[in-house]
């Protein structure tokens, strides 16, 4: 029995590739005048690489948002599904929201790694890298949160095809990777870049390569510092917060730190929540919940930007 | 569909700088096919391993061994597996 619309959709449940697809598709049928379906890409397996586009005008920067660059992180792209529904509800009805959406475009990748999520559906529940075969390695996949070109090959990633820290043979070289890298250029324009991980509860500004302070340090780390206590205003969740080679481990070729140096100073990673019981395999009865909460977290920070555009 | 039937996951705590380096080499051993879900880094964050079956028994031994403070986060990570498939299905219908 599939919803027919996005009222009926269970956001307390994970979902399918496919059923994700679905609520996207029905998510722009509903509101063709707030929201685009761009196709920004394949993956390697030849799956679409979707990015839902809430605007409200011409001409717009915009803020990034992606969710489940690693696939077994299940919550996280639950979570993306329920923001983009929580985006089409809140706009025109919640003040603050609503400012943001008249000023900003939000750019929304629910499922950053199709390949590897369908793997986790399909075959593997704890797979959590790309799909893409390493020649003279029978070990598949690289982290795709290793393979951007920011330290790439340095400390803090693997050279290993077999490691899950595997950062690649190249740069870029994952299509995953590559077509968010071509569309960031090609935007030109986009002013705040959130990646969404879990679990861990943590709230990370770059760099992850390096111990060299980001220029924006002190005024990322206030913001981060708001953004976690607005977070925890719901449901006491604690975060920790700091640069990602402080808070949690040296890491190369991440996410957040590329776009950093592309000039987007709104740049964070979340971890969201580790309840200490279940790791990956966060109930579901928690998407909401964690969504909601981190969701009040995004808020801070695209606040922050909508008020600092640079 | 793989299985991991009788796999657990270990929430470890490490004292000091030098049960992460433990740690550490245990994370380097490849023949215990460990998953690394939290990496040792430092002490004030913890450690979660999902060690297969057929580990457990080293890798509780090194523990011990080293009086790393450590327990079960999940007992059996197959029945979380099928018991969050049973629920997606469930709910489907």
């Amino acid at each position: 029995i599939e919803p027919r619309n996005t009222d009926n959709f269970d956001y307390a449940q994970y979902h399918t590739l496919d059923e994700i697809n679905a609520f996207m598709d029905m998510l722009v049928a509903e509101n063709p005048n707030l929201v685009t379906k761009l196709r920004i890409g394949s993956s390697y397996e030849q799956r679409p690489l979707y990015v839902l586009k809430f605007s409200s005008g011409p001409n717009r920067p915009g803020f990034w948002i992606d969710t489940g660059i690693h696939s077994r992180e299940w919550v996280t792209q639950a979570a993306g599904i329920w923001f983009a529904k929580k985006i089409v509800i809140d706009y025109g009805r919640n003040q603050a929201f609503t400012a943001i959406l008249n000023k900003m475009d939000i750019l929304l990748e629910i499922v950053t790694n199709p390949d590897g999520y369908h793997y986790t559906h399909t075959t593997n529940r704890m797979w959590r890298k790309t799909r893409k075969p390493n020649p003279g390695s029978s070990c598949v996949g690289v982290d795709p949160n290793r393979n951007w070109d920011a330290g790439f090959g340095g400390p803090g990633a693997s050279s290993n095809p077999c490691m899950e820290t595997y950062r690649g043979p190249s740069a870029h070289s994952e299509s995953e990777v590559k077509s968010i890298v071509d569309y960031v250029k090609s935007h030109g324009n986009i002013k705040g870049f959130i990646s969404i991980h879990s679990y861990s509860q943590m709230l990370m500004y770059p760099y992850g390569y390096t111990k060299t302070p980001v220029p924006n340090q002190p005024e990322l780390h206030d913001l981060a510092r708001r953004a976690i206590a607005n977070l925890a205003s719901l449901y006491g969740t604690k975060y920790t917060y700091g640069s990602i080679i402080t808070t949690i481990y040296q890491a190369s070729g991440g996410t957040i730190d590329w776009t950093y140096d592309q000039g987007i100073k709104y740049s964070y990673t979340f971890e969201l929540r580790d309840t200490g019981r279940y790791g990956f395999l966060l109930p579901a009865n928690q998407i909401i919940p964690t969504a909601q909460e981190t969701w009040l977290g995004l808020m801070t920070i695209m606040q922050h930007t909508k008020d600092n555009l640079y | 569909l793989k299985a991991f039937e009788g796999d657990k996951v270990l929430r470890i705590l490490a004292k000091n700088e030098d049960q992460i380096s433990l740690l550490q080499d245990l994370t380097e051993m490849d023949q215990l096919q460990l998953d690394i879900w939290k990496e040792p880094t430092h002490p004030t964050l913890p450690v979660d391993i999902h060690v297969p079956f057929e580990s457990l028994q080293s890798v509780k031994a090194f523990l011990e061994a080293n009086e790393i403070e450590h327990y079960i986060m999940i007992n059996d990570l197959q029945a979380l597996i099928d018991e969050e498939r049973h629920e997606m299905q469930s709910t489907r219908f």
